[in-house]
């Protein structure tokens, strides 16, 4: 069982990647399920064909802890199946906590099997909250998804820093696979981001284009996949779960000071 | 003593709209303080010329608590009072408990003085722990800084929600002052964002245009009202400060559903 966690900056396109890679590993016959680990609960939006499926912190708040996997776990795309933490309360509660109850929910239920477990996580704070999928030996192969903009390098960077600190720990087994680009079309972006993954110590494993068919796919509720499955961008998608379904290279990364971050994004762009 | 904070979405703006309000706050001779509450530190580097500050949460991990003032409070532009939170130790520490540090501590140096202190906070996730300026009274008036684009409505939306639920607290004291629209340039952006303000039963307080001449004093390492002071950019901060410091208006917020954000955003900006 390949257990591997997106994390990046807030509408970077975690869910978009994640949705589409989780829709290319169903159609090669990989038994999935992806789990949403951002407040905002729309990770399996389109494998769901634009259902907001219910969150599990709702439900505990709702029902304690008499729920059923049925009213967990929804089957989507490609019989990927799909599971949303949801959010903390705005002002009081914690990501983390509701994080860590969703998979000790999922683990008493008996449903966090498959051949691939793709938790979707937000990357803004890397706060002991939402590194929990790390800490607690949950997600083991770590992917950045960043695009050339520098606050999304910033926090795929902070990333880096708790993947380093979080290794040395013995219940965490994370480690980083590798550095997605999913592209703003900015001139340079592609170098940029190959030379980041470089100085961490890991690699760029796909650089995705910006893409109107994203946009479109996503007005009609589906994935990319399954709304155009011969397009180039589809294409994309099954390269990045191809790659990601063989790699065996992880490396524990050597984050950036801020001072050679700053100079970095100078270099390949241009005020 | 006027005890405001910003709060909004990574990369929106707060940090420039915080340290130019300030700025442009200190020339009307007011005593101001401002605190940078977001990991990324770097709220009021433009203020210093550039240099970041050391913030409290790494000399208290240093030198635990005995810290002199002189340490943590640095003076800047127009003798505005700088300080730098820090944020929380990549995947394991908790961005609310060093907020709720950084207050006790000035307190107990009694630094937490003036005519206004300004908090500038991330609102990404609006956990407990960056609710924590708000939660604790420190925060009064909250200022949301959001663009046309979707993601940092939805970011102002969940700040909404923050204020609602704390504001039935005995200890918080925070109500929704307005909304500033720091601008991204898309067409029908200052009506979408008006329309938001109003449909959570607050008010577009200000809409700052995106300038070329904030990306020239950055790199100047200074803010719009020092370098360039008789700018249209420059008038439009000062007409902000002059807004906030009379505004007696404040209102406890009805955040949006979100299906009624999505049909919103559609409404003013084109797919
Ligand atoms: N490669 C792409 N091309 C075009 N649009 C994209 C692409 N990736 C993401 N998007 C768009 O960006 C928005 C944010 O993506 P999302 O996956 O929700 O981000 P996150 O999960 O990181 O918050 C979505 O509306 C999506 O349509
Ligand atoms: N009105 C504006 N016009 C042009 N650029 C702006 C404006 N406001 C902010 N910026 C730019 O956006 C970037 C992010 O702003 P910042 O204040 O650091 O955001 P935040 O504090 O919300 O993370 C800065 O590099 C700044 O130059
Ligand atoms: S650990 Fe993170 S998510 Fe939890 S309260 Fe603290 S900052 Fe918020
Ligand atoms: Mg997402
Ligand atoms: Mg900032």
């Amino acid at each position: 069982m390949k257990q591997i966690a997106l994390y990046g900056k807030g509408g970077i396109g975690k869910s978009t990647t994640s949705a589409n890679l989780s829709a290319a590993l169903a159609d090669t016959g990989c038994d999935v399920m992806q789990i949403g680990c951002d407040p905002k609960h729309d990770s399996t939006r389109m494998l769901m064909h634009g259902k907001w499926i219910p969150t599990v912190l709702d439900l505990v708040r709702e029902k304690g802890d008499k729920i059923g996997v049925e009213e967990v776990v929804f089957e989507g795309y490609g019989g990927v199946r799909c599971v949303e933490a949801g959010g903390p309360e705005p002002g009081i509660g914690c990501a983390g906590r509701g994080i860590i109850a969703t998979f000790q929910l999922l683990q008493k239920l008996d449903a966090l099997y498959g051949d691939v477990i793709l938790y979707d996580v937000l990357g803004d704070v890397v706060c002991g909250g939402f590194a929990m999928p790390m800490r607690e030996g949950y997600a083991q192969e770590i992917y950045l998804v960043t695009s050339g903009e520098f606050m999304s390098l910033y926090a795929a960077n902070n990333i880096c820093k708790a993947i380093a600190r979080l290794s040395k720990r013995s219940k965490a087994r994370c480690a980083l696979g590798g550095v997605i680009c999913n592209a703003k079309n900015i001139p340079g972006e592609e170098e940029l981001v190959r030379e980041f993954a470089e100085l961490v110590g890991s690699r760029l494993i796909a650089y995705v284009p910006r893409a109107q068919i994203v946009q479109i796919a996503e007005v009609n509720q589906q994935t990319v996949i399954e709304f155009a499955p011969d397009s180039a961008q589809a294409m994309v998608y099954r390269q990045l779960a191809e790659t990601i379904q063989t790699n065996t290279e992880t490396s524990i990364p050597t984050p950036l000071e801020m001072h050679d971050l700053e100079t970095l994004a100078r270099k390949h762009i241009p005020v």
